[in-house]
């Protein structure tokens, strides 16, 4: 049910 | 140099419980402010912030800015070692690659000494952007955890939707479908309130999993907070008096 999304998109990765 | 004293073991011991399956290592940053965490899981869909203020300490020294870099697994086979209710000491000198706990007891002469291997971590502090959430739901932890658990049963995802009338959790297993709504009740003092703050309607799909492994957090706190804006990471936050834990996880998407 839905494919997972990462953080990576929405916070500033180092 | 470090040197934190906690009232009791056991607030260590459950907070390590409550990250110990996302995170196998992390930094434990200590500054004159207080111990500070952050670590992503391994497939970087959740993200765990722990901090400890200072003044939640019975005693707190730290002279400048030092990481702890930590095995959780191995911290949790030390404070295995401690009562629940011992008093705790962490210490740890400047450029040190050794962590000591001391745990007193409460009732007794007996002090236990245990050093503990620190290690590397190259870890870089995430920004995680201040976000005015649309929606916050506050309501007793325990009951969060039933939720996730009752329906982590049926199937792997659970979509939340906050609306006028309450929040409803939802999941579709292949064999069974649930759902449960938990309306907000009117007086907001109770402990067991659901209190429900909404500029507008969100629906959101997460991963159960995580979810189940947050809710563990509810041995520290009887409330939590799930903060949420469509197409954003949840944001869900136990406050302790001495500190909090927050957990960041990743929405999905489609179907």
């Amino acid at each position: 049910m839905g494919r997972q999304q990462t953080l990576a998109k929405f916070f500033d990765m180092p | 140099m470090l040197e934190a004293k906690l009232a009791e073991a056991g607030t260590l011991k459950k907070l390590l419980d409550a990250i110990k399956e996302l995170v196998t290592d992390a930094n434990f940053e200590c500054n004159e402010e207080g111990i500070n965490l952050q670590a992503m899981d391994n497939s970087h869909v959740a993200l765990v912030a722990v901090h400890l203020e200072a003044a939640g300490f019975k005693r707190y020294r730290c002279d400048r800015p030092m990481p702890l870099g930590v095995n959780l697994t191995s911290l949790t086979k030390v404070l295995k070692c401690a009562k629940d209710d011992d008093i705790t000491t962490l210490k740890a000198a400047d450029e040190a690659d050794v962590l000591n706990l001391v745990y007193e007891a409460k009732n007794s002469d007996r002090i236990a000494e245990y050093d503990m291997k620190l290690m590397d971590i190259d870890s870089d502090t995430l920004g995680i952007p201040d976000t005015e959430y649309d929606a916050r739901v506050t309501m007793p932890s325990a009951e969060f955890t039933r939720v996730v658990r009752d329906l982590s049963q049926l199937g792997e995802s659970v979509r939340i939707e906050v609306s006028k009338e309450g929040v409803r959790f939802a999941s579709e297993g292949e064999a069974a479908n649930g759902s449960v709504l938990m309306k907000q009740t009117d007086d907001d003092e109770d402990t067991q309130a659901i209190t429900i703050e909404m500029n507008q309607h969100v629906s959101l799909t997460f991963s159960l999993k995580y979810l189940v492994n947050f809710s563990k957090s509810a041995s520290l706190c009887p409330r939590v907070q799930l903060m949420m804006s469509n197409d954003v990471p949840l944001l869900v936050a136990y406050d302790f008096g001495q500190g909090y834990i927050r957990y960041y996880l990743a929405p999905k998407i489609g179907d």
